[in-house]
């Protein structure tokens, strides 16, 4: 495994955004995936509609919650095309579905898993090499307050409450870390991103985490 | 600055200072994470939970090795 992976690198990873005053870190960390691995596998990197997702999947519950898992069946299931933000744009509430023909649309997700990786950070870090971003569900009670650094304490993995994109690592300082982009705009955080210590599942940042098969 | 929704978020932002410090006395290196004043410290812890931790965690198997796709 290299000693720093970063996906960002690479152009794969779509800029951060803000969900807003709307429970939707769910559909924003399975889209977030999508387009980067579909940017990976060599297409252009496109922003996909968050709002599709928070409309269409109805095992969810829109601004109101909803689980990675349940929106990534839904898409696998259905084999819906998720449209371009541009024509689907976010409202940060959850509206009416919008349908579109079966053709219409930019991609749809083949497959994903989802693994407990707790104990197990060195095989995470060996997916993320391998299947690109990651969708994770995290404990962020305390990110309420969190500036930037590094996490390493104050961070429960027993009340996972909160989806984000593992989008790369570092293990070349000091304290090794995961890179993760959030969904609350790029004034919160590191510009938008939180750094997580590797190793102990700080933030059950390893007890929930999918992969997409496009 | 008299109203009662005033009063409530001030009481708040006073609250996130207490964690700030807290949550700070932990951060003794250089790369340690810092915890201060942002875009969320009028709220509430509740309703903070209330808005932006609406995931819903379903518990995944262990992982056993690497898989190809189905």
């Amino acid at each position: 495994l290299p000693a720093k992976l970063d996906w960002r690198d690479k152009a794969v990873v779509a800029p951060v955004q803000d969900q807003g005053a709307c429970g939707s870190c769910w559909a924003f960390s399975v889209v977030g995936a999508i387009q980067s691995v579909r940017a990976i596998g060599g297409s252009q990197l496109v922003q996909l509609s968050v709002q599709q997702l928070i409309d269409c999947s109805f095992q969810n519950a829109g601004c109101s919650g909803g689980s990675p898992s349940s929106a990534l069946r839904w898409l696998e299931q259905t084999r819906l095309k998720l449209a371009t933000q541009s024509e689907y744009p976010y409202q940060a509430a959850t509206g009416i579905c919008r349908f579109f023909s079966p053709s219409h649309g930019v991609v749809a997700v083949r497959n994903f898993t989802a693994h407990d990786f707790s104990g197990q950070e060195e095989a995470m870090m060996a997916e993320l090499l391998q299947r690109g971003p990651l969708v994770a569900v995290v404990d962020a009670v305390s990110w309420q307050d969190y500036l930037g650094g590094i996490i390493q304490h104050h961070c429960s993995s027993h009340y996972s409450n909160h989806a984000v994109l593992v989008v790369g690592y570092d293990t070349t300082g000091n304290i090794p870390y995961w890179i993760v982009q959030n969904s609350w705009g790029t004034t919160w955080g590191n510009q938008g991103y939180v750094y997580i210590k590797m190793g102990g599942n700080i933030c059950g940042i390893a007890d929930s985490v999918a992969a997409v098969f496009l | 600055e008299d109203s009662e929704e005033f009063e409530r978020r001030y009481f708040y932002f006073q609250n996130a200072t207490k964690r700030h410090v807290s949550l700070n006395s932990f951060s003794s290196e250089l790369q340690s994470a810092q915890y201060g004043i942002n875009q969320f410290s009028d709220l509430s812890q509740e309703e903070f939970r209330d808005v932006y931790l609406r995931a819903v965690f379903h518990r995944a198997p262990p992982f056993s090795g690497l898989t190809a796709p189905k």
